[in-house]
């Protein structure tokens, strides 16, 4: 990617109550769930 | 403006044609969408090619160059690509050095890197699907298994990805796995080359777990967290990882940087499992010998 | 972005929407016209009814064919919602409807043809696959119905099925904000302005916005219609060009950002009108534009 991007994820900045959920269920954990995967995916999108 | 001469394949949904764009001359296969034998209208693997292909260009991918209807089939025109991988590791004739596999597979991650920059999952990685073009470039193909990253709380399915080649998280039945599971696949393709066969063919999807822990180890909460929550987890046979010694042996013209690498891939967890990102910038594409220029490759 | 197919293929100014549809509209013209008159040279009319087709069977306007779509765009809205189908497939489902009548006229396509085929493609792009019996039958429609157009649907579409839509950048800046904004802003009321905007985007994907703008402008502008002074604030000190330093006064920023502050607003605010100034098509219009399209389709009936 050229251009610097346009944000940086501050993980422990977010309260994400929605995802904070997920990530403490056993099936999320087991399946290798990442939430800097989501937030990587959803402020990709918020800043291209 | 396309022709079809002569036809090379034919799957369960597709016809594959070789033709000619009249206009230049260029080479071209056209894949010809059966559309009578779905009966929910078009084909969800045409839908998914078409959707994800129409998204990418980059030099490791396949590129869609054009699509028409004629006869009320659906047909893509894709570049022409006259070999897959699987054919030049079958083919014992043709001799390829770990410059070539260096090659093969810096190739082969850049175009899975530039499918998971643009969130969307391939899940059906095997060395069939890496074409390879008149000058020696790794194409990643044929996503009629692919699928953009979900939701969060989305529900995935775990029967994908051809089974000798499936993450261990698919063969539990994870619902939310991630990019990790192409990874996993690209590292049991680097096996299959370096060994020239493959390197986990399970018999059966309860073979395949068998196969898989007894090479690399089975899983424990200690190393993946919450694997033992999974069904089918309290039937397994417990294997130790194999050591570094054990690998080394079964993999002997692999240098250090390269057992790390293939270990990166195939880690159990896939939290810990390498990203294309940190598979590309590894050790193993540094250290000498430098990958052989593609058009230089057998 | 500049590689996706939304980009490339589904990206206008106003006036090349403005003379994409008057094309399409033209066209729908003059095969109607044509029609209208073979049909008079082939049946020999009294005058009165030879009036009635003058007065009756009249090529529709594309304001007309205009309001027709937001008629119709709005019940695969509502179809698709009834169908509890999660949100981001409703927003395909109304992108796809009203792609096909931006490449296709209402006088060539009935749009109540177009309704179910259109949500039907739009799971099937979503992996969210329902077998088009089960469809049929929750739709209340026929699968013939359903597949008929399907093909036509694709093409009209230039096979493009991925959609970036607004939500995930309406999560993103979610987040963003509590980083920059960090300690300035209450996480409970950012989690109500969440779940307005959210809804308020669907209703924006009703708009030409779609067109004119990027997901994430869409999702800006819709924030700013939430909370104007928290997205002014969280813009400024963000891409503004200068920070305050610790005694107050303004320095030039280091970083040079990719984004000059006045120009994305003013965007932003263009984006806020149009979302604004969707105008709803009432029953009794949408009516009778559907029945002067019935009679130019069949004189005869007339």
């Amino acid at each position: 990617d050229i251009e610097p991007r346009r944000f940086t994820i501050e993980e422990e900045l977010y309260d994400d109550p929605f995802l904070k959920d997920l990530q403490n269920k056993k099936e999320f954990i087991a399946s290798g769930f990442r939430t800097d995967y989501v937030y990587e995916r959803v402020l990709t999108e918020a800043f291209m | 403006e396309y022709t079809k001469e002569k036809k090379v394949g034919e799957g369960t949904y597709a016809v594959v044609y070789l033709g000619t764009k009249q206009s230049t001359g260029r080479q071209i296969a056209v894949k010809e969408i059966k559309t009578s034998e779905f009966k929910d209208g078009l084909d969800m693997s045409a839908i998914r090619e078409v959707k994800y292909l129409q998204e990418m260009q980059h030099d490791n991918v396949i590129e869609l160059i054009d699509i028409f209807m004629a006869y009320d089939n659906l047909n893509l025109v894709l570049e022409f690509l006259p070999t897959d991988l699987e054919v030049i590791i079958k083919d014992k004739s043709i001799l390829f050095t770990p410059a070539d596999i260096k090659s093969w597979m810096l190739m082969t991650l850049r175009g899975v890197h530039h499918c998971h920059r643009n969130f969307i999952l391939h899940r059906d990685l095997k060395p069939n699907n890496l074409l390879v073009s008149p000058d020696g470039i790794i194409k990643v193909a044929d996503f009629g298994l692919a699928r953009a990253i979900p939701a969060p709380h989305e529900n995935l399915t775990s029967n994908v990805v051809t089974r000798w080649y499936r993450a261990p998280e698919l063969l539990f039945g994870a619902r939310h796995y991630t990019s990790a599971i192409d990874i996993w696949s690209v590292g049991v393709i680097f096996a299959e080359l370096m060994l020239r066969i493959p390197y986990l063919p399970g018999q059966n999807d309860v073979d395949q777990m068998e196969v898989t822990f007894r090479a690399l180890g089975t899983p424990t909460d200690k190393d993946w967290p919450e694997v033992s929550s999974f069904n089918s987890y309290n039937k397994l046979q417990i294997y130790p990882p194999p050591s570094t010694f054990e690998l080394r042996k079964r993999f002997i013209a692999a240098s250090e940087n390269a057992l790390k690498f293939m270990s990166g891939m195939l880690t159990m967890n896939p939290v810990k499992r390498w990203s294309a990102i940190e598979c590309l910038e590894s050790e193993y594409f540094q250290e000498m010998p430098p990958p052989t220029n593609p058009s230089e490759i057998p | 972005y500049r590689h996706s197919s939304q980009y490339r293929f589904w990206s206008f100014s106003k006036e090349h929407l403005r003379e994409k549809r008057d094309m399409t509209n033209k066209l729908a013209v003059e095969t109607i016209e044509k029609d209208l008159f073979d049909f008079k040279a082939l049946n020999d009319l009294t005058p009165e009814e030879l009036n009635a087709l003058d007065t009756k069977a009249v090529p529709l306007t594309t304001e007309e064919e205009l309001k027709l779509i937001d008629f119709y765009a709005k019940k695969v809205q509502v179809i698709s919602q009834h169908l509890n189908l999660p949100t981001e497939i409703i927003a395909t489902s109304i992108s796809f409807f009203r792609k096909f009548f931006l490449e296709n006229s209402v006088m060539q396509f009935d749009p109540k043809n177009l309704v179910h085929t259109t949500v039907f493609l739009a799971c099937k792009a979503e992996n969210y696959f329902i077998s088009v019996d089960s469809f049929a039958k929750k739709a209340k429609s026929t699968r013939e119905s359903i597949l008929k157009y399907e093909f036509k649907l694709l093409e009209s579409l230039k096979f493009t099925l991925l959609i970036h839509h607004p939500y995930k950048p309406l999560h993103g800046f979610f987040l963003d904000i509590q980083n920059i904004l960090h300690g300035k802003v209450d996480l409970n009321y950012m989690g109500q302005i969440y779940d307005r905007t959210k809804k308020k985007i669907t209703q924006a994907l009703l708009t030409d916005a779609v067109y004119l703008y990027t997901p994430p402008q869409i999702t800006l502008a819709v924030l700013l219609i939430e909370d104007e002074p928290l997205i002014t604030k969280y813009l400024e000190l963000k891409f503004a060009d200068n920070d305050n330093d610790d005694n107050g006064n303004e320095v030039k920023r280091k970083k040079k950002n990719s984004i000059d502050l006045t120009v994305l607003l003013s965007v932003i605010k263009e984006c806020k009108d149009v979302i604004e100034n969707l105008q709803t098509v009432s029953t009794e219009d949408a009516r009778k534009i559907a029945a002067k399209n019935y009679f130019c389709q069949n004189p005869k009936a007339l």
